[in-house]
């Protein structure tokens, strides 16, 4: 934090943008903006609300050289931005050096990981020497910013200012086995709205994905463990999309938006991710919702939005006739899934708080349950 | 007498890093000159702060990985030094 600790004293601020860079359309501008602060948004209390004039909490100026601060920039690299801490005049004003390329990409400067980086000076932050966190005052041009997320420490330090968001539940999971501590913004085992991102075997065991965590369901174990996927597979993102097991090549495959990887135990497997269009989607498919394996007629069931493609393992190509309905060869559990495993001969879909025991032989659902069941709640 | 020490003298790292140790770690202008003489007790703790602030190893002394992070871009947040 800056010297005397100055933070905001109310939680909805508002922002202007006073001019823009000719470098980007002025959407693109808007929209790294809104990104930057949604970051901050998401783990405290603040809100931000973007007017069009007048005086702003916090004023957005592009600009080159001296332009009135006495903090001249200086022409293209080194410094990209600076910005205030908060308070009021000119505290809290974030300035952009115009005379660097800003981009939406990589190409250039990314102007979302800076604006999320001066937002964060904004709001209080100063800078923190660990490479991988935000506030580190050292662009880095490698971040992922398909992956990207504010680091612990950037977490700690905001929270420390302002407190976590008002939607976090107290409640962390419990049990012995809990191998993350209970934190803001935790996903709480029990809770009866919880709701799952995907959900796979994994060499016996059960895991349940959400957000940037998953829950461990062993045999061996009364509890279920919870981990941040992070411990297990650091390149994987958060926010998986689908989930399943090939039990026969002890690979369980994930999927993110367009991509997906393949992981033998706390492996991920060389050459991925790959393309998810790899396997024969039409080029249009953003994302697969949730997707399992039959083992035993060695078909795996890709689910998007109300369809589903099925896939033969033995031939390692996308069937004909597909896609299919949801609604119409698995009456019930749609028209949307969010994830689905097999278990005893059964496939389990879930939907929002709910969950669905499916004999695909019967070919009807054979019990409704709360999606968070299987961890004993 | 090192045979490079006219180089030395005038190797462009030590006015960069005169400015940097100025606008982002507070080295006082009357010490600035103290920068050409590396071992000197100010400029080493400024560089020992600024190798701590970056998560670098704290030698004191200036490495090419430092040297290195210096030329970098950055986050130039103005000296808060100046507001206390």
């Amino acid at each position: 934090t800056f010297p005397g600790l100055p933070k905001w004293r109310k939680t909805h601020l508002t922002y202007r943008i006073v001019n823009y860079t000719l470098d980007l359309p002025r959407e693109a501008v808007d929209s790294a903006f809104e990104k930057a602060l949604k970051a901050w948004e998401e783990v405290t209390p603040l809100t931000f609300s973007k007017i069009y004039e007048g005086e702003a909490d916090i004023m957005i100026f592009f600009a080159v050289r001296e332009r009135g601060d006495f903090i001249p920039f200086d022409g293209s690299g080194n410094v990209l931005a600076h910005a205030y801490p908060p308070g009021p005049g000119v505290d809290g004003d974030v300035h952009f050096d115009d005379d660097e390329l800003w981009r939406e990409d990589k190409s250039g400067t990314n102007l979302f990981l800076v604006a999320a980086h001066e937002f964060g000076h904004s709001l209080g932050l100063y800078h923190l020497a660990d490479p991988t966190a935000l506030m580190y005052p050292v662009y880095n041009p490698l971040t992922d910013l398909t992956r990207f997320r504010l680091a612990q420490d950037d977490v700690n330090g905001i929270q420390s200012l302002y407190g976590p968001p008002p939607t976090s539940s107290p409640d962390g999971p419990a049990g012995p086995t809990e191998s993350v501590p209970p934190e803001p913004g935790t996903p709480a085992m029990c809770d009866p709205a919880l709701s799952f991102d995907a959900v796979s075997s994994l060499r016996g065991e059960i895991l349940f994905f959400k957000d940037r965590y998953f829950w461990r369901r062993s045999r061996w174990y009364l509890e279920p463990e919870f981990h941040l996927i992070s411990t297990f597979w650091p390149s994987l993102p958060s926010g998986l999309d689908a989930a399943y097991e090939v039990n026969n090549k002890d690979t369980v495959f994930v999927f993110k938006g367009n991509h997906f990887w393949a992981l033998r135990g706390t492996e991920v497997q060389a050459g991925y991710p790959k393309d998810i269009h790899t396997p024969g989607f039409p080029p249009a498919l953003g994302k697969i919702d949730a997707a399992v394996s039959d083992e035993e007629k060695k078909k795996t069931y890709f689910f998007v939005e109300d369809k589903y493609w099925r896939f033969d393992e033995n031939s390692q190509s996308m069937e004909r006739g597909f896609p299919r309905q949801i609604a119409d060869d698995f009456p019930r559990v749609g028209p949307k899934v969010d994830a689905v495993f097999q278990e005893f001969g059964f496939f389990y879909f879930f939907r929002g708080p709910l969950q669905f025991e499916f004999d695909p032989n019967a070919k009807m659902v054979t019990h409704v349950l709360k999606s968070n069941n299987w961890l004993y709640c | 007498y090192p045979l490079n020490g006219a180089v030395r003298e005038k190797d462009p790292s030590t006015d960069l890093v005169q400015v940097h140790l100025e606008n982002y770690y507070d080295l006082a202008k009357d010490v600035k000159q103290c920068v050409r003489r590396r071992h000197s007790g100010p400029v080493v703790k400024k560089i020992r702060e600024m190798q701590k602030c970056l998560g670098l190893e704290v030698t004191g002394k200036l490495d090419a990985d430092t040297l290195a992070m210096i030329r970098r871009p950055r986050c130039g947040v103005p000296n808060v030094g100046q507001f206390t």
